[in-house]
């Protein structure tokens, strides 16, 4: 999909997870997003055609390479431990809100 | 290396972990016996000629496909989970001293 794609996704999407299917932080992600009740766009970079290229196209605009990448309202979060961590602090919730993804 | 090599180096070596090098949940159980001042041999399957031979075989033998795939004083252990919660309900460290870890 590469990176005209991928932004496309996210500019128009609530929560969009940039994912690999076998990776354990990614699922503990989608897991806690489910949990909540939100809505997610979950994005295997391991299974689409271009998932190499959108992963670099990402790395170039975020400044981060690695999966889970987390957007939520358009907005980059970070990763695994970034999107945890404000959970932990009560702020994940109310972006979610803002964001639509209830 | 594949099963029979893997086994070899589970029998000789106190704490064996079959890991990639990419994965943050390996990651977490090198950090970890890093952190306790345990030895251990890290073989990445993903560098390894014949990873996917060996991670087969592992599944195989173990039951387990997943990494990291951790065995201490020649006994499977498990993946991430299995191993942090062996060291929250206080068993980690007095496995690894018997295994010669320390
Ligand atoms: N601390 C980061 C760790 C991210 C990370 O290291 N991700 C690994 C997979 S667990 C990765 O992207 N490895 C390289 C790759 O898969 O291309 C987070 O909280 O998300
Ligand atoms: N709950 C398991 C999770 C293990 C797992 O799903 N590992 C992933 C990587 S994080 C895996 O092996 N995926 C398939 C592969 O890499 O071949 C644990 O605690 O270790
Ligand atoms: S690949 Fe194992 S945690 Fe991401």
């Amino acid at each position: 999909m590469a990176l005209p794609k991928a932004k496309e996704i996210v500019d128009s999407t609530p929560v969009v997870i940039f994912s690999k299917t076998y990776c354990s932080y990614c699922s503990t992600v989608k897991k806690l997003l489910t949990e909540l009740g939100a809505s997610f766009k979950a994005i295997e970079l391991n299974v689409e055609d271009d998932g190499d290229e959108t992963q670099s196209g990402l790395a170039e605009w975020t400044g981060q390479r690695s999966v889970p990448n987390v957007f939520i309202g358009g907005k980059h979060i970070g990763g695994c431990d970034a999107t945890t961590a404000l959970h932990g602090a009560g702020k994940l919730v109310p972006l979610l809100t803002e964001a639509g993804a209830f």
